[in-house]
This record gives C-alpha cells, sequence and structure tokens, in this order.
C-alpha cells in the first residue's frame, strides 16, 4: 500500500481537488483507495457529499475508535473514506501536551488491514500538529502547487519541515511528487513559475499539468468526484493522466 | 482610525491581495494605512518585497517591542508595514499558556499613536490564537472569498467565530464587508456563489467584484501592490472601486 500526504501550507493550492479526483482516477483502474480527511474544515469530506459530524480522523488518531469503525466505504466505486468528524479541529489543541503526539496517526494507521493500494491523506493549509501527524505516518508526500508566485515561496518552509519529519520521526518520507494545479494555460506567469518548478524539482515535478477547468470547481457541489461528475472534461482527463505518472512510479519502487 | 481584520480560514480566497490592493488603493486617496502580517507564512511581507525575518508581529503580540519599533514606514507611498518577523510561527503554540492569550495583539496595538486612517491584519488560513487575536483587536472584519462552492462552506464557522469573539472579547467586533475576489467573469458557477453570497449577506457584502486578473498573480513578485505595479490594469480597477465603496462607509459611522 502507498501512502501518501498532500501537503502544502499555502491555502487553495488544490490540495483537496486533488485528493478527490486522482482517487477517482486511480479507482477507475481498479485500484482501491483511502482517503483521510485531516482538515478540521472537512472539504474532503464535503466533496463526496459526506457528514463531516460524524467520528472520523479524530477518533482514529485518538484511538476512540478502530479504523473500521470509522472508515465510510464507497463514498465512490473503489474508494473509502474517513471522515474529518467535528472534533478534529479541537485536536490541535488537546493533543499539544501528549507524550508521542506526533505519531498518533501512524500508530492509528498501523491498525489498518492492508486493503487498500492507496491511502491519501489530506492537510489543511498549516504546517501544525495535524499534518505533521500526517507527514509522520506516511512514506510519501505529493505537492500540489498552484503555479503563481506567492504559492511558490511557501515551498521552502514545507520542504524544511519535511527534512525535520524525516530526521526525527520518519526516516522513510520522502517527497515523490510535485503537481502543478490550477494551470492557466495561456498565462505567461504560469509557465515561469512552471519552469522555476522543473528546474528546482527536476524528476519529482509530474509531467502532467492540472489545467483550470470550470467542472472541478462544480463537482463538489454535486458530493463527486469529476471522474463521476464529469467524465469527459478536462479536468478528469488531467488528473487520470495524472493517474497514469502515479502508476507508473510502482515500477520505480 | 478604522481597524479592520481580513479575514477567512479557507485558503487562497484573496486575503493577502486584498490587504496590499485595498491599502494601495486608499493610500492614493491621501488615506494613511498600516498593514500588520499575522501571518506566519508572511506572504503580506514578501508582497511588498521586505524581510520576512527581522522583527515584527511577534515582538509586537508580546510586548518586546513597542509598534514604533517594528514599523516599517513606507513600504510604499502611504504604507507602512509591519511584517510577520520569523519567530510567528511559533507564537501560536508558546502563547497557548499565556493569561489574556487572545487580547495580546488588541493591547499591543492600544500603544499605536493615531497616526493611521485605516489598520489592516492580514490572517493566515485557520481560525487559532493569531486569528483570534487579530479579531479581538480590531472592530470590523473583511472576508474576502473566492466565487467557489468549497469556499462558501466555509463561512459558517467564520461567521460562528466572529459570534463568539464578540460575545466573549470584543463587543464591537462586526462583519462590515464581504468582497467577492478571483471573480471568473465567464462563469457559470462564480455567478451563481456570488447570488448565494448576496441572498445570505445583503448589504455587508460589496458591490465591487475583484475580477481575476493576472496583474494581481503578477504583483507581488515585483514587491508592488497593484495601484504601483500596473495602475492602468483591471485589479488596480477593480481594488480602487472597492476602495470607494470602503471610503463611503465612512459616512455611514
Ligand atoms: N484545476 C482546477 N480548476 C478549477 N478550479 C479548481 C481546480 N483545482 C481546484 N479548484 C477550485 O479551487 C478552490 C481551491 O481548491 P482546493 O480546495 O482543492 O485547494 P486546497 O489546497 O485544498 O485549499 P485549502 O488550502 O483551503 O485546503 C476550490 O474551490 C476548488 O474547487
Ligand atoms: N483577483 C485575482 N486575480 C488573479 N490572481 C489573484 C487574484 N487575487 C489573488 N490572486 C492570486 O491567487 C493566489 C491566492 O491569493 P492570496 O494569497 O491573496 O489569498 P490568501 O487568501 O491570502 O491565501 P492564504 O489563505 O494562503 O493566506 C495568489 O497567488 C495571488 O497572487
Ligand atoms: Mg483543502
Ligand atoms: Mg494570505
Amino acid at each position: 500500500m502507498r501512502t501518501i500526504a498532500l501537503a502544502n501550507q499555502k491555502g487553495g493550492t488544490g490540495k483537496t481537488t486533488t485528493a478527490a479526483s486522482l482517487a477517482g482516477a486511480l479507482a477507475e483502474t481498479g485500484r482501491r483507495v483511502l482517503l483521510v480527511d485531516l482538515d478540521p474544515q472537512s472539504h474532503l469530506t464535503a466533496h463526496f457529499g459526506r457528514n463531516p459530524t460524524g467520528p472520523g480522523a479524530y477518533e482514529l488518531i485518538t484511538g476512540a475508535a478502530a479504523p473500521a469503525d470509522v472508515i465510510q466505504p464507497a463514498v465512490a466505486p473503489g474508494v473509502d473514506l474517513v471522515a474529518a468528524g467535528l472534533q478534529l479541529a479541537a485536536a490541535e489543541v488537546e493533543l499539544v501536551q501528549e507524550v508521542g503526539r506526533e505519531l498518533m496517526l501512524r500508530r492509528a494507521l498501523a491498525r489498518l488491514d492492508d486493503n487498500y493500494d492507496y491511502l491519501f491523506v489530506d492537510c489543511s493549509p498549516s504546517l501544525g500538529l495535524l499534518t505533521v501527524n500526517a507527514l509522520a505516518a506516511v512514506r510519501e508526500v505529493f505537492i500540489p502547487v498552484q503555479a503563481e508566485w506567492l504559492a511558490l515561496r511557501a515551498l521552502g518552509q514545507l520542504v524544511e519541515t519535511v527534512e525535520v519529519v524525516r530526521e526525527r520521526l520518519n526516516p522513510e518520507l520522502e517527497i515523490t511528487g510535485v503537481i502543478a494545479c490550477m494551470y492557466k494555460t495561456r498565462r505567461v506567469l504560469c509557465a515561469q513559475v512552471l519552469e522555476a518548478l522543473r528546474e528546482h524539482f527536476g524528476r519529482q515535478l509530474f509531467k502532467t499539468v492540472i489545467r483550470e477547468n470550470i467542472r472541478l470547481a462544480e463537482a463538489p457541489s454535486h458530493g463527486l468526484p469529476i471522474t463521476i461528475y464529469d467524465p469527459g472534461s478536462r479536468g478528469a482527463e488531467d488528473y487520470r493522466r495524472l493517474a497514469r505518472e502515479v502508476i507508473a512510479q510502482e515500477q520505480d519502487g
């Protein structure tokens, strides 16, 4: 099972949209995906039209519930979800004092039966305790980036945080993908930022660029991933192309 | 002096761009503006090409420095800035235990000489301790909103938080403006969300809609507000129009 955090502390860079859409595209190939909504704002949960207030990630990380109790099966074909849960907002403050506070998600996921090919954790726009929990619990990080200048400057700190987590908590952690999202094809600025990303990240930058497509912004209001909401759209096309690159990584192991 | 927090816990809704651009547009009318960057990610500080690592908001809220020591004058004509400062990221965790932890910014700003017509506090995408400090310290909240569905659902929680701060810490606090940002004029979805905002917020929703304009995304890479970077652009036009509405509010008191 590949375990991947979708992280970027800059707001609105496409983390949630990528979680939902990539899950949908991978599930179309028969791969089984588990999504964990680790953002107290519960947008991923809403993206699948689920109730954000039932038991969820909070109960999971505090050990109050086993994974099986909080997994909502088949929120889309081949995709299961652990909702954020109402209490998750309190977690960042409550858990500050707990011994081993950064390893709570990791311990919880260790109890997971290996029924999935992919586990994605959607993070909030911060590098706080919940995001550190995600980074300590997975082997890989994908970074969705908006191809704009203010988003670019956030990357340094994120890479640094991944480094610290690797050194102190999780030696296997690696940035295995950077995804250019919400790309506006006719903009010179986007092209310049993309070039800068390529120079900086080299092979870590996925070749697939996710273009801006209104269907991706509409899908959550219907509680559906793009691959179901509008399978013929550019948004679905781009995420399928990304999924193929992600799958090709399985070979490089 | 009008004191205004730019708040929205949803990421990437235009808070920082609005802080910089509205400041620039108000300063053009001769009004003096002080900006406080209360986001540890220091994007507003970067927007004016300033060093995010000098003394700044952290020293201000902990009382380690007086306002005069951390204000950087004339980052643009008529606009002064308190940078985020390197330590600000630590503040959310360090200050959790302090007595009166939500009122630290308020106490610091009370020491400010009344040299300004407008004070704007730019918040991070969260409803954590720093944002609560901002809400407890100002009389008004402007909410920049992206005209998209995932952004819309964040508003309920924000309004609730404003309510709690009003009841428990700051009885004068009021949402006096909602600003539709990054508006894509040809999109049906944007128009639908705008309609929903109008129904919900009525007069609180500014008539001016800030349209998407690449110049606004380019300006920060030059360390300039849009009104200086490209005064003839749509982005500058829209923010000037917004500034006129903001100024007209001065009459309603
Ligand atoms: N490629 C795209 N084309 C059009 N709209 C998009 C695209 N990707 C995302 N969006 C829209 O942009 C907004 C921000 O995206 P999203 O919520 O996925 O980002 P995020 O990084 O998860 O944000 P946050 O930091 O708040 O968690 C949402 O309204 C989403 O529907
Ligand atoms: N009207 C606009 N047209 C084009 N680009 C815009 C517009 N407003 C903002 N942007 C760009 O969109 C991105 C997000 O905007 P901004 O950083 O101002 O939002 P924010 O709410 O402050 O984000 P965060 O939640 O991360 O603090 C930035 O790259 C910015 O340059
Ligand atoms: Mg998100
Ligand atoms: Mg900002």
